[in-house]
C-alpha cells in the first residue's frame, strides 16, 4: 500500500506546489515509482505546472469528498500524465466550496482518508499539495498522510510559521491521525547571494527544529518557474538544471527513508 | 473619511504582507497620512514583520468581528507603532478560528465594514493585509474596501489567480459593495535575471489585463527580508535600498490616485 506524503505549510508561495510536482515526477522517472499527485488547493496548480502532460480530467476531488454515499474513491476522478507513472488529480474550483461544505460534516477530517482506501493500493507514493492555509481541506490531507514535507524559503515570515504547523499537526497526530510523522522540513527558494538572510535563518532553524531539517535544499532556479510557464515538469524541460538535480535528491532520499522505516 | 485598501489575492507568497507593511509605512512618513495596518490573516505576519517597532496590543480582531452586540469598533484592538502616524492591528491567531465561525453567521460579509464605522474617520488610509485565499476574511476584507491592490510576481502560477480574483471582486461589487475598485496589480518580486519568464509573463498581463498593471514595480530586493527579519519596516532598516524607493514611489501613486477621484 502507498506512503502518503502531505507537503503542506500555511505560509504562502515557499515552494509547496514545485515541490509537489518535482518531487513526484522524480519518483516516477527515476525510482519506477506508481505515483499520484492529488492537488487539495482550489488554486488548482497542480493542473496548471503540468499543463501540456496533462490527459484532460474527469469530474474533481470535490465530488468524491462530498459524496454522501460514502463509497466514493479517489481513483474515480484521477487522470494520466505523459510522465510515465504518474498520474494526478484534475484542477477542481469546486474545492473553494467544499472548505465550507465540510465545516459542518460529522468526520469531516476522515473524508480524505477514507477516500483513499483502495487507491492506496494502486500507487507506491501518494503526493498531497495543500493550500496556504490550516483549514479543513489541510487537515483532510495530515489525517490521510503518513509523513509531512514541510517547504520553508530562508525567511522570517516563513520560519514563524512552522511552530503553528508543528502543532497542528501534533494535535492531528494526538486526536486523528497517530501515525503520521514529520518527514522534515525542506529549504527552498534559498539565494545564494543573501549569505547574511541565510546565516541568520540556519541559525535559529538549527536552533530550533535541528535534526528536522531536511539534508537536501532547493536553491532559486529559474528553470522551475520557467518549466511552469511551459506547463511541464523539470525533467522534461531542463533535466541538468541545479533544480532538476535536487528535486532528484529529495527523491533518493524520500525512497530511502520509507525503505528503512 | 478613510480610504480603505484591501491588499488581496489568493496566490501564497507574493508580497501582500510586504507590500502593506512598506506602503503603509511611505505612507504615514513620506506624505503625513494617518494610517491604519489591519491584520486579516491569521499568520500575524504584520506583527512579525514590525516586531521591533510595534507596542504591546490588547485583543484582537477576532474580539470585534465575533462580538455578538455590534458595538465593537475596530478601533477597541488597534495599537501604535514607533512610526509616526501608523497603527496596526495585533497578531491574532483567533482569526483562524474565526474564518470557520463566520461561515453560520447572518451578513457575515459586513462583519468588518460595519466595525470601521467609526474607525475610519480617525485615519486618512486604512490598509488591510489579506491572507492567502477567498475565504471569509478575505472577503471581509473586500466589502470593507473601497479598493483593492492585487500583487502578483512574474510567475504563470500567481498569474493563473488573478482571473479568478477579479471574477470574486466584480461579484463582491455586484452584490456586497457597488463601491469597491480595482487599484491595479503590482508587480512584485521581480528578479531582472529572469528576462526571458519575465517578457513572457509582461506579454501575458498586457493582453489581458494591460491598463490595470500599475506603473510602478518592486523588483527582488533582498533589503526588504533582511527587514523583516529585524522587525522593521524597510525606512527603518534601509531607507536608500531600490525596495524602499519602489514602495515610496507606489505610495505616491496612491495619494495622486485617491486625490485625483
Ligand atoms: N527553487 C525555486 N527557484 C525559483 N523559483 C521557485 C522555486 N521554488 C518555487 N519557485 C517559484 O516561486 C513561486 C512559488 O512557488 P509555489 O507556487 O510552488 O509555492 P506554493 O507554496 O505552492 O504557493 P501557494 O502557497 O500559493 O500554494 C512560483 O512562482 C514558483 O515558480
Ligand atoms: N521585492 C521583494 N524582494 C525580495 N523578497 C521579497 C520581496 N517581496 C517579498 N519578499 C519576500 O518574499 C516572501 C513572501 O512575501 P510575503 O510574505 O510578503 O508575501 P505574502 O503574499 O504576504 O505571503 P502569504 O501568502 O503567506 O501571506 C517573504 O519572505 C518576503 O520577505
Ligand atoms: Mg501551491
Ligand atoms: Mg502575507
Amino acid at each position: 500500500t502507498a506512503t502518503v506524503l502531505a507537503i503542506a505549510t500555511q505560509k504562502g508561495g515557499v515552494g509547496k506546489t514545485t515541490t509537489s510536482v518535482n518531487l513526484a515526477s522524480a519518483l516516477a522517472r527515476y525510482h519506477g515509482k506508481k505515483v499520484l499527485l492529488l492537488d487539495l488547493d482550489p488554486q488548482g496548480h497542480v493542473a496548471r505546472a503540468l499543463q501540456a502532460q496533462i490527459n484532460p480530467g474527469k469530474g474533481g476531488l470535490s465530488d468524491v469528498l462530498l459524496d454522501e454515499s460514502g463509497e466514493r474513491e479517489v481513483l474515480d476522478v484521477v487522470t494520466r500524465t505523459e510522465i510515465p507513472g504518474l498520474s494526478v488529480t484534475p484542477a477542481d474550483p469546486g474545492l473553494r466550496v467544499t472548505e465550507d461544505l465540510l465545516t459542518s460534516r460529522i468526520g469531516k477530517e476522515f473524508l480524505l482518508r477514507d477516500a483513499l482506501k483502495v487507491t492506496r493500493t494502486w500507487y507506491d507514493f501518494i503526493l498531497i499539495d495543500c493550500p496556504p492555509n490550516l483549514g479543513n481541506l489541510s487537515i483532510n490531507g495530515l489525517v490521510a498522510a503518513d509523513q509531512v514535507l514541510i517547504p520553508c524559503d530562508p525567511s522570517p515570515l516563513a520560519l514563524s510559521g512552522v511552530e503553528g504547523l508543528v502543532n497542528t499537526i501534533e494535535q492531528v497526530a494526538g486526536r486523528l491521525n497517530p501515525e503520521i510523522d514529520v518527514l522534515g522540513i525542506l529549504l527552498t527558494r534559498v539565494d545564494g547571494r543573501n549569505s547574511k538572510l541565510n546565516a541568520a535563518v540556519d541559525q535559529e532553524i538549527a536552533g530550533r527544529w535541528g535534526d528536522a531539517v531536511l539534508p537536501v535544499r532547493i536553491g532559486v532556479n529559474s528553470s522551475l518557474a520557467q518549466a511552469q510557464q511551459e506547463g511541464r515538469d523539470i525533467y522534461s524541460f531542463d533535466p541538468d538544471s541545479r533544480g532538476a538535480r535536487q528535486y532528484r535528491d529529495l527523491a533518493e532520499h524520500l525512497v530511502q527513508a520509507v525503505q528503512g522505516s
